[in-house]
């Protein structure tokens, strides 16, 4: 039996807001150390790994692993039956082929359950090498997803670009080209307003402007996002999920052919 | 124009 309940139904939603645009469908892996997922867009240029820890939640059973191959586009019209403030449980026996999403309103007078049917997908997981990055920046996730946006009306690559000064988001193509320099900030008051880069050596690389679009669907997830670079690997653009857990998104770079 | 990678160049399936 696998029953997990999240007092915030919001925090699911925004989850699913957050990788729907990416993957039609993913395994949620369900632990007794929580839920877990991972799973590359279809042209397997990016990849997303998702974990909610069970501790989060306010009551979460999972008497054996169980992988759950859901249809996120199915998933998301059952999360949409779900008010911001309903209380969200999600529940299957041990090797069901359905879920149960039950969603009940604060005051208990309006309850919801949805059955979904499950899907059998094959589990390609990849190995993601623990890697110590030459830069690191912290910046506001709302900035970050304008910088994305305005760029991405230039050119379908964005430059960016680490240095112990700050982080400098370059776009070029047929109208033209722009730059966006972010200036570390000195002593801000507020923490997620901060700009802030490690830097253990200065690193330029280019992304498609598309994916990290898409990977902005999680801001409103998080105040702040973190950008960790190396030279020749994947960004990881990372979102906190309150005290719950983390979407991690990957992207490989575009490289000089 | 930079070639887009794969991210199997970089992380091997387990």
């Amino acid at each position: 039996m696998f029953e997990a309940r999240l007092v915030q139904s919001s925090i699911l939603k925004k989850v699913l807001e957050a990788i729907k645009d990416l993957l039609n469908e993913a395994t949620f892996d369900c632990s007794d150390s929580g839920i877990q997922l991972q799973a590359m867009d279809n042209s397997h240029v990016s990849l997303v790994s998702m974990n909610l820890r069970s501790d989060g939640f306010d009551k979460y059973r999972c008497d054996r692993n169980i992988s759950m191959g859901m249809n996120l586009g199915s998933m998301t019209k059952i999360l949409k039956c779900a008010a911001n403030e309903d209380v969200v449980t999600m529940k299957a026996q041990d090797n069901a082929d359905t879920v149960t999403f039950v969603f009940e309103s604060p005051n208990q007078e309006k309850v919801s359950d949805y059955e979904m049917k499950l899907m059998n997908l094959d589990q390609e997981h990849l190995g993601i090498p623990e890697t110590e990055y030459a830069c690191v920046v912290r910046l506001p996730a709302g900035e970050f997803a304008r910088i994305c946006r305005d760029l991405s009306q230039f050119g379908e690559s964005v430059v960016i670009s680490c240095t112990k000064e700050g982080v400098k988001f370059s776009s070029a193509g047929d109208i033209g080209s722009a730059n966006i320099k972010l200036a570390q900030t000195s002593n801000v008051d507020k923490e997620e307003l901060a700009v802030t880069v490690e830097m253990q050596e200065p690193v330029t690389l280019t992304f498609a402007s598309r994916y990290l679009n898409s990977f902005t669907k999680a801001t409103s997830l998080s105040n702040v996002v973190q950008l960790s670079m190396s030279p020749d690997v994947p960004l990881v653009v990372e979102y906190r999920i309150g005290e719950i857990g983390h979407i991690r998104y990957y992207l490989a770079p575009k490289i000089e052919d | 124009e930079d070639m887009q990678s794969k991210l199997s160049r970089f992380f091997s399936k387990n």
